[in-house]
């Protein structure tokens, strides 16, 4: 792993002195790796391994730590940093609409019950709502996961645009006093121009949303775009990383945070209702480096 | 990539920041412009437009494999089993595949296998109605290799040609997942005489550098004959495959490019090729 390898490449430097540029770099180099081999994206690594190599250059070697160890902590705190830091607060969950959204296959109907069980435990009443109305059987999901942890689904009725059925949940929600609305969205391509055209209208009717991008941990140099893409056409409230659990690095994480700055609020750690933890930047950079 | 004029060292910067973009390992990388460095010197290269023709057979010449065409059963019935992590499109692909079948006049059963996940069974169904093909269910929580088996069973019975079959979405690492999957090969292998006529590994294109474990993992507990890349219409370049072309010898069967049945096509190298250089 990177702090191994670290420690070789620092093996050399047995008395006290300072980081020369040279062997900082060759540090670098393995640094580079590391984050690429993790799906940390080309041009955040090519930034961040600058910066890493400024602040690493001519620094004292202290006493107590080899000089690979002290480059490793540098790298974790920056990591650390870029993620958003262990004092960014968690999300309060008091919105009123949660809109799920991203690309096929991300996890969206899956986290949309994790979601509302989560927030049913905190005293809330949520119903969830199955607004993808092109997926086989995607209605059903929702109303099987829904009906296994208790929170009731609201299913289409005739309704023909996804905005349309958004809206009667909404109606129905407060009819029966049931807040917050979770909204599970159909997955969709950030290129695919109509689709994103249809997502921006929804979002635009319901400006008070929390819209929460959900992106697979083993997404790879791809996220930033898709990322971004969302973002611009949505203004997100935040990430749900998905798929946790596995050994994808997450490197996808350091793109979310660094290039469109918006927090990482859960990620999704399994396939039952109960797992979804919030996101902890010190975990993620550890599991990033290796 | 290549808006450059001279094979200078930033033209090699550029060459590994396409392919990484691309989710090519840097590994793979290194060792693409290691072999383009010897064979410019070697042909004593000066044009851009030749170096760059160089890299295309290379990597074509990478990802040409033995049998990559999907094998269709001599003996029926034939099976095909999908496989792979949650989300990649098996269920999907399980509707473009039967859409193939059925063009080439067989005639597919679908095996809902994924005795797990929410409306699994119900997905595949909703595909069986719309493509008029039959679907064999378990009941939720039952054994997927008792699934496939009965599928195989009525296949015999009803005179269909192939069974493909659909697994439940497992990540690699799940030790006792990856036995259940290895139980359903050995179940099918044994009620065939013979091992499955395709175990395709189905990944999803905008997956990063674990697409290559998966491949390993899935490799090593079921035996797979070929990949089935999803969702290269939307927009990720599936470079990670240059990556397993390099490690393994399993082929490419065919790419994913959409949501419908018909938006399955045969693996071509070289088209895949120039995508990802352009
Ligand atoms: N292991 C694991 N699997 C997950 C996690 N989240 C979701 N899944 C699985 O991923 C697969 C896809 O989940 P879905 O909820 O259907 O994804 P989706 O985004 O709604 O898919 P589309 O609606 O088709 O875009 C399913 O097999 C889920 O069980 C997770 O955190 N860990
Ligand atoms: N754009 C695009 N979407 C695809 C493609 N293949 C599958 N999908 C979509 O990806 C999502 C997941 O597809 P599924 O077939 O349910 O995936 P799966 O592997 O069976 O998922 P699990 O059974 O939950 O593991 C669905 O929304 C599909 O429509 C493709 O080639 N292109
Ligand atoms: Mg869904
Ligand atoms: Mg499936």
């Amino acid at each position: 792993n990177l702090t191994d390898k670290l420690q070789s490449v620092f093996k050399k430097l047995t008395g006290k002195g300072r980081l020369s540029p040279q062997d900082v770099a060759t540090a670098c180099r393995e640094v580079r790796l590391a984050l690429l081999e993790a799906d940390v994206n080309f041009h955040v690594v090519k930034d961040f391994v600058a910066h890493v190599q400024e602040k690493a250059t001519g620094k004292e070697v202290l006493e107590s730590v080899t000089p690979g160890q002290q480059v490793i902590k540098i790298v974790h705190d920056e990591l650390v940093a870029l993620l958003g830091g262990e004092s960014e607060t968690q999300p309060e969950g008091t919105a009123d609409i949660y809109m799920l959204v991203g690309l096929q296959g991300g996890g969206k109907t899956t986290t949309s019950a994790k979601l509302g069980l989560s927030l049913q435990k905190k005293g809330r009443k949520p119903l969830l709502a199955a607004t993808d109305l092109r997926r086989p059987a995607a209605i059903e999901q929702l109303a099987t996961i829904g009906s296994q942890v208790g929170l009731p689904v609201f299913e289409p009725h005739g309704e023909k645009t996804s905005l349309e059925v958004a809206q009667a949940a909404l109606k129905h929600s407060r009819a029966e006093s049931l807040s917050p609305v979770i909204i599970d969205t159909q997955g969709r391509a950030h290129v695919d121009e109509e689709l994103m055209g249809e997502l921006a209208e929804m979002r635009a009717a319901l400006p008070a949303a929390d819209v929460l991008l959900v992106l697979d941990a083993m997404t790879g140099q791809e996220a930033v775009k898709v990322a971004q893409a969302f973002e611009n056409s949505l203004d997100l409230s935040g990430f749900i990383l998905t798929k946790l659990d596995g050994d994808a690095r997450g490197g996808a994480a350091l793109s979310l945070r660094a290039v469109v700055g918006k927090p990482i609020w859960f990620v999704g750690t399994g396939e039952k209702p109960e797992a979804l933890e919030p996101f902890l930047a010190e975990r993620m950079a550890s599991r990033i480096l290796g | 990539f290549g808006l450059r004029r001279s094979l200078d060292e930033d033209f090699y910067a550029e060459l590994e920041e396409a392919l990484v973009s691309s989710d090519v390992s840097l590994r793979t990388a290194t060792e693409l412009a290691e072999y383009l460095r010897t064979e410019i010197r070697r042909q004593d290269i000066a044009e851009l437009e030749a170096a760059r023709d160089l890299l295309k057979e290379r990597l074509v010449q990478v990802l040409s494999k033995e049998h990559a065409a999907l094998t269709w059963p001599q003996e029926l019935p034939g099976l095909y089993l999908m496989v792979g992590v949650n989300g990649t499109g098996k269920t999907t692909t399980i509707a473009k595949l039967a859409c193939r079948a059925m063009s080439k006049g067989l005639r597919p059963i679908l095996a809902a296998a994924d005795t797990f996940r929410a409306a699994a069974g119900e997905q595949l169904e909703e595909w069986g109605r719309r493509l008029e093909v039959q679907v064999i269910k378990g009941r939720p929580g039952g054994d997927p290799a008792a699934v496939v088996f009965d599928a195989l069973q009525a296949a015999s019975a009803r005179g269909a040609d192939l069974v493909i079959a659909d697994t439940a979405g497992r990540l690699h690492t799940k030790r006792n997942l990856m036995e259940e999957l290895n139980k359903i090969g050995r179940v099918s292998k044994e009620k065939l005489g013979r091992p499955p006529e395709e175990t395709l590994l189905v990944v999803d294109a905008t997956t990063g550098q674990n697409a290559l474990a998966q491949t390993k993992e899935f490799q090593q507990v079921v035996g797979l004959t070929g990949i089935v890349l999803t969702k290269l219409d939307t927009a990720a370049k599936g470079g990670i495959v240059i990556t397993i072309a390099d490690e393994t010898d399993l082929p490419i069967k065919c790419i994913g490019t959409g949501e419908q049945p018909e938006d399955l096509e045969d693996f071509d190298p070289r088209g895949f090729v120039e995508a990802i250089l352009e």
